[in-house]
């Protein structure tokens, strides 16, 4: 099975 | 004072019909320089970043920097009233809680004015680095919607891969596979219905293809769709509104575990 990431694993806040 | 005026109406018509679906609130930032907007969906697995320069406007006034919480359903049921061929002007004053948008005809025989009540909205901005991408493929817009279209109807996710023969887009579900392959291909006559591999590395990531089909909304926007990949980020689609500015979804993928 796939596990889905999210935006916030990749993106911070400014 | 916030006063901007497109011809071409259209264009806001169809951006608002291509996020409404994926982002039900965002904030809109106006500043001298043009607009944008940027929101995750509610599972925070895509994010929609818009930018639309002032010098695609016929005018353009913005006094200072402001920033407007909108409800993009209430905003598209707005925009819905307004004609394909209408001048579309947009009003807001400092510290107002409503944004006016105006409809006039092309012959300005008609025009309309609709106050929308704005919201708060409280989003944190991501900032979102530039990356060297491993993979970029510009290709027809019209093809990466079919393509989304078709394997949906036999999987729920789709890989994308990108060698030097070319870019794969791959399914599985419960009646079997599919597997679509497009090469590079620059000998067409119009140089929109080109795909353009740029390969650094090849790469191959997955990904729902509910979002997928959903950034494909975009596709009224721009003849071309370009996916930019690199294994450590989300894909990019960008769909490029012509001197404008640009719609681009960013999508996580999915990880084997």
């Amino acid at each position: 099975p796939c596990l889905q990431r999210t935006i916030l694993d990749y993106f911070k806040d400014d | 004072m916030l006063e901007l005026r497109l011809v071409q109406g259209s264009l806001l018509k169809k951006v608002l019909e291509s996020i409404k679906d994926l982002v039900n609130d965002a904030n809109f930032d106006f500043s001298s320089s043009g607009f944008s907007l940027q929101s995750m969906d509610s599972s925070h697995v895509a994010l929609v970043a818009l930018l639309l320069k002032s010098e695609g406007f016929e005018h353009y006034r913005c006094d200072r920097n402001t920033s407007m919480g909108m409800n993009l359903g209430n905003m598209s049921k707005m925009l819905k009233c307004a004609g394909n061929d209408d001048i579309i002007t947009i009003k807001g004053d400092d510290g107002s809680d409503t944004v006016t948008f105006m409809f006039e005809s092309p012959t300005q025989d008609k025009i309309a004015d609709f106050e929308m009540k704005l919201m708060d909205i409280d989003s944190e901005h991501l900032g979102i680095p530039e990356a060297e991408y491993h993979a970029i493929v510009k290709m027809p817009s019209a093809e990466f919607a079919r393509i989304c279209k078709d394997l949906a109807s036999i999987g729920d996710t789709v890989v994308i891969s990108v060698t030097k023969e070319g870019v794969k887009f791959s399914t599985r579900g419960d009646i079997g596979t599919a597997n679509i392959v497009l090469r590079q291909n620059t000998t067409v006559d119009k140089p929109e219905d080109a795909t353009v591999i740029e390969m650094n590395e090849p790469v191959s990531m997955t990904f729902a293809l509910r979002y997928m089909n959903s950034f494909t909304k975009a596709t009224p926007l721009s003849n071309t769709v370009t996916i930019s990949m690199s294994p450590d980020l989300p894909v990019v689609v960008e769909y490029k509104i012509a001197e404008m500015g640009y719609v681009r979804f960013y999508l996580a993928p999915k990880m084997e575990e």
